[in-house]
């Protein structure tokens, strides 16, 4: 049965889009049937698959108003479905409030995907409203990228209080999978002190990898192509397969 | 009467915090009073100007439990005023929704303002739900700050999307005061491509004013300081400078 894992920050532009979509082509590169879910009405972890946005989505599944089977696209190039965002997406959050069920309305929505696949990654826009409540009630788990800046530091509590409320009152199987650092920048002193600081809060969950900051992470998007195809011999590549490795050796998977 | 200017983008990470505390401290310095309102739940705009959360803020603010005289805090160091945002300001989004005139409320809250200041400065989460829709409904214009990154392209189309909705709707004198390219790294061909293509779609409105890639400036909110205060003779506190001059002529400020 499927591994359903959120990527959660509220703090916005810390790597969520840019993890969800190369863990996603790095699983499916290891063998496994993967699903990416974009609940970001902007649509970045669509576009940065390579899949035109367009037809049915994580809005209409979220309404209940279109099966998982009819939601999905496939990036072909990748090897990994795509739960696709539209700018729909954009007034649910508002939508959902007067809704039956409202929090659990994505958990619903992906349940038949259990079967189908081996991972749901789910990519969350940068806020704690109701869309990304539905995504932390679907969850088994979540993996919480951090920025290598003081500013993402500030926002880590407000996403440990958030977990804390989700596991009361909706979902008290949520666990934290992993926290992985991103942008690293190897210049400057700010980057090892971030580093430090969240491996001291987060001892036994913080990833070993440490994703680099690499231009190359950011041009890919607008090719829509995930590093493994845009630059699949670079140190880029390298860490996002290592962070697969991890995950796939955190879960058990051979 | 105070000009009241919203920071608005809802791609995450692209500056507008980090730009609205900074072109506060500029407006400063040229002898203008100024307040910075920080919408924005993670309160990075708050502690980035040196300010202690705590008391009334903008939560207080947007359910007009107090006035605006009791939610300001000073900025001593860096000369200008604060209205602090504090965890509970997360609660507001769903709150707001169930209340009357929802989307005037910030409006009503900073009208005394207007007199006492010279300018009215607010940073705004990354999405375009109700609070936000709050500070384009109180702003007589917008600065939209655009990351140097293809993934922030992507989203300016909803950005110019969620203006126009607010002009018909709540706020017909609405406009674009400005959009300020941030995070310029002159090494990558993608800044400058992005620079071209923002040029071409907001010709009248772009500021010449490019905001570099600087460390120093991810640095500078661990000490509760702006750019001026932290290394006030380096190019990121030169370009910040700049960009309020440019501010200043646009605003017929002599
Ligand atoms: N390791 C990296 N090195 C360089 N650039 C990166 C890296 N990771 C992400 N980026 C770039 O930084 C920007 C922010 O990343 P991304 O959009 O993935 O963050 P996000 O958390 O999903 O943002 P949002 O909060 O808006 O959803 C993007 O332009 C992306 O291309
Ligand atoms: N010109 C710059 N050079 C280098 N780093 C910068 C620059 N501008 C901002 N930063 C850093 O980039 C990160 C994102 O900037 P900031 O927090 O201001 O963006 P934001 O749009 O307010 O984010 P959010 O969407 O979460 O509110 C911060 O860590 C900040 O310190
Ligand atoms: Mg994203
Ligand atoms: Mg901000």
């Amino acid at each position: 049965a499927a591994r359903i894992v959120a990527f959660v920050n509220q703090k916005g532009g810390v790597g969520k889009t840019t993890t969800a979509v190369n863990v996603a082509a790095a699983l499916a590169k290891h063998g496994q049937r993967v699903c990416l879910v974009d609940l970001d009405p902007q649509g970045n972890a669509t576009s940065a698959s390579g899949v035109a946005p367009g037809g049915s989505g994580a809005y209409e599944l979220l309404r209940g108003d279109a099966p998982l089977a009819e939601c999905i696209a496939e990036a072909e190039e990748e090897g990994f479905w795509v739960v696709p965002a539209g700018p729909a997406l954009a007034g649910a959050e508002v939508e959902l409030v007067g809704m039956m069920a409202r929090e659990r309305r994505l958990a619903i929505g992906l349940e038949p995907g259990r079967e189908r696949f081996d991972w749901m990654l789910i990519d969350c826009p940068p806020s704690l409203g109701l869309i990304t409540i539905n995504a932390l009630t679907a969850a088994d788990s979540v993996i919480i990228p951090v920025q290598c800046e003081y500013m993402a530091l500030e926002g880590l509590s407000h996403v440990s209080e958030t977990l804390e409320l989700v596991r009361k009152n909706l979902n008290p199987a949520m666990r934290i999978f992993g926290v992985v650092l991103t942008m690293f920048d190897s210049r400057t002193r700010l980057s090892q002190q971030v580093v430090d600081e969240v491996r001291s809060h987060f001892e036994e969950t913080a990833f070993e990898t440490v994703i680099p900051r690499a231009v190359r992470l950011s041009e890919a998007p607008s090719y829509g192509q995930s590093i493994f195809r845009y630059e699949p011999n670079g140190r880029a590549a390298a860490a996002y397969d290592a962070l697969g490795r991890e995950i796939l050796a955190r879960a058990g998977v051979p």
